[in-house]
């Protein structure tokens, strides 16, 4: 799958939702 | 005659060569098993991979002995409320749950044996109108649960004498959560599939609820197995309870879909079907690494390779009856076939 179809690609997607999310 | 005629010939050479019988237990006083689970147990200082039956009044422990026969160790009884499912806790001893209700369920209970006085207990871990259950890592369960206002998910830390500690809650979606599956390798990530077919991600420290992410109309009805994170992205292994064998092409059995939990977009990985000539639907099944496998309608239970998108093996069902369940016994590479009437059947893959 490339980046194109699924958007910017992040490794640390879950420490970066972490800091977004409502808590 | 009925085998033959539900196993096409190009499918007989994998049938034979991808499953062999290792072993047979017979559970003669099981009128009706609704359940079939490995759970590690030691005795004696020695710790063995066992199996645990269910049927809707009782659940038995089963220990091997020599020459690939069984021995019972302990059969619990419970009360009126029948035996739903058997919730294993994953890297545990001498612990397991077991689900319990009518049509839903209603209360979970943990099997154990206490060295403290040398005895086996059940104990209550939850009640409640529970839509979805869980064993977690760190002897932890995970459950979603419906009031009339409001959906509660909750996490439950159980002590190895079996005493139930303060639960953590996680921020519940609007949906009911219907399955959930921890994120291999993320000790804090967990996902669960909704009732309105999205993926949610928690971030099981916080209780944070951190994504929620439609799978798309193309795999309805998704419930989730297994999820691991890669490369940034989130790969969840989903089955389709009602993929049909007409529709295999566009409804598969399971399926691997890879999220950007950034953007919520999806694309399609692999997708596994239906064995041709198997009229009807996926029953229920169970994952287990790249390992899928489900009992269809016809009485057979197939196996799958998830990265390949193909069926590897097939178990027609035989003289005594069809198949009713199909569990992977972790950490070995063995299946758990099961009949109706108690009979389980041990397979290595």
């Amino acid at each position: 799958c490339s980046e194109s179809d699924l958007g910017p690609i992040s490794l640390n997607w879950f420490e970066e939702l972490s800091a977004e999310a409502p808590s | 005659d009925t085998v033959e005629q539900l196993t096409p010939a190009l499918l007989d050479d994998l049938r034979e060569e991808s499953l062999q019988l290792v072993s047979k237990l017979k559970d003669s006083s099981s009128s009706c098993a609704v359940d079939v689970s490995a759970v590690w147990w030691e005795a004696a200082g020695c710790r063995e991979l066992c199996v645990v039956t269910a049927c809707e009044s009782s659940v038995s422990l089963w220990k091997p002995l020599a020459s690939d026969r069984w021995g019972k160790v302990y059969t619990w009884q419970l009360g009126e409320i029948p035996v739903i499912q058997i919730v294993p806790l994953p890297d545990t001893c001498n612990l397991v749950c077991i689900a319990l209700g009518d049509l839903e369920i209603g209360e979970v209970r943990l099997l154990l044996y206490s060295s403290e006085n040398d005895s086996f207990k059940q104990a209550l871990v939850k009640t409640g109108n529970i839509k979805a259950v869980l064993g977690l890592k760190g002897r932890r369960l995970v459950s979603s649960s419906r009031t009339m206002q409001e959906q509660q998910v909750e996490i439950v830390s159980l002590s190895e004498t079996g005493r139930s500690r303060d639960g953590q809650t996680l921020m519940p979606p609007e949906e009911t959560v219907l399955a959930f599956a921890e994120v291999e390798g993320m000790r804090d990530a967990l996902v669960g599939t909704t009732a309105v077919n999205s993926i949610v991600v928690w971030n099981l420290k916080t209780g944070q609820l951190l994504k929620k992410m439609h799978v798309g109309y193309s795999h309805p009805a998704s419930i989730c197995h297994r999820a691991y994170s890669d490369s940034g992205l989130l790969f969840v292994v989903l089955s389709h309870p009602h993929a049909k064998e007409s529709e295999s092409c566009g409804n598969p059995a399971f399926c691997v879909i890879a999220f950007n939990p950034k953007t919520a977009r999806s694309t399609g990985v692999t997708s596994s079907s239906l064995p041709p000539g198997h009229a009807g639907r996926y029953l229920e099944g169970d994952v287990k690494d790249a390992s899928a496998a489900a009992v269809l309608t016809s009485g057979a239970i197939a196996v799958w390779d998830l990265l390949l998108g193909q069926c590897t093996a097939l178990l027609p069902p035989g003289p005594a009856g069809s198949w009713s369940l199909a569990r992977w016994a972790t950490p070995s590479a063995c299946l758990l076939a099961g009949q109706r009437d108690g009979t389980v059947c041990l397979y290595r893959y």
